[in-house]
């Protein structure tokens, strides 16, 4: 299977 | 006061029907080196990063910085109601709760306002930092968009793989699999069909492919799509927009639980 990874896991809250 | 005027209209149309499909609502920032926008989907899988620089626009005043909620489907229905060859005109108060939009006929024989009543928004921001890729290809904008819609019909997923002189494109789905490959070609005498690829390191990724649809909605804007790539990093899909700026979308791969 394979996972949606979400964005916040590779660009930090600016 | 903000005040901006664009004699290609048709440009803003564009940009918001390439979004609002993605986005519902979001905050167009605007300063004295222009009117940008960044937000992410409902569900924080993709992001749209949208620049248009203060010199791409025939007319450009920016007083002080604001940030304008709009919701994009009523900004949508407003400019549709402009022309093609409309020039348009976007105009706020300082600490004003709509903005209005003018459209002028070439001839000037028509001349339209609307005003749109501006929303607050909690917008969440990302800091991304300027990334060296692992690959760049940069491809006619129409062809990647033949592409994942040919793609979509046979799966949900597509996995680029992009090496020195190649780039391929393969999903799997029920009823059997599909393999798009486009070979490096830089046709000098027809220079919006080349394929280009800058490579540092081979590299393989795999996207939904209904968002990569969703940003092939900005086809429209650009002759070329460049799709930057990282191993365990979003991929970065760009439409240059000649001499006002860019659109830029990103989004998160898919991994092998």
């Amino acid at each position: 299977m394979l996972q949606q990874l979400g964005l916040p896991v590779f660009y930090s809250p600016g | 006061m903000f005040e901006a005027r664009l004699a290609q209209g048709a440009l803003l149309k564009k940009v918001v029907e390439a979004i609002k499909d993605l986005i519902e609502d979001a905050n167009f920032d605007c300063n004295s080196s222009g009117f940008s926008l960044q937000a992410m989907d409902s569900s924080h899988v993709s992001l749209v990063a949208l620049s248009l620089r203060a010199d791409g626009f025939e007319h450009y005043r920016c007083d002080r910085n604001v940030s304008m909620g709009m919701k994009l489907a009523s900004l949508s229905k407003i400019l549709k109601c402009a022309n093609g060859d409309d020039a348009i005109t976007m105009k706020s108060e300082d600490n004003g709760d709509t903005i209005t939009f003018m459209f002028e006929s070439p001839e000037q024989e028509r001349l339209s306002e609307f005003d749109l009543k501006l929303m607050d928004i909690d917008s969440e921001h990302l800091g991304i930092p300027d990334n060296e890729y692992d690959a760049t290809v940069k491809l006619p904008a129409a062809e990647f968009q033949r592409i994942v819609k040919d793609l979509s019909t046979i799966g949900d997923t597509v996995e680029i793989s992009v090496t020195k002189d190649a780039v391929k494109f393969g999903t799997t789905g029920d009823i059997g699999n599909a393999n798009i490959m486009c070979r490096q070609n830089k046709a000098a005498d027809k220079p919006d069909e080349s394929t280009e690829i800058d490579i540092n390191e081979a590299v393989s990724l795999t996207f939904a492919l209904r968002y990569l649809n969703s940003f092939a909605k900005a086809t429209p804007l650009s002759t070329h799509a460049v799709l930057k790539l990282s191993k365990e990093l979003p991929i970065l899909v760009e439409y240059h927009i000649p001499e006002v700026g860019r659109l830029a979308f990103y989004l998160a791969p898919k991994i092998e639980d």
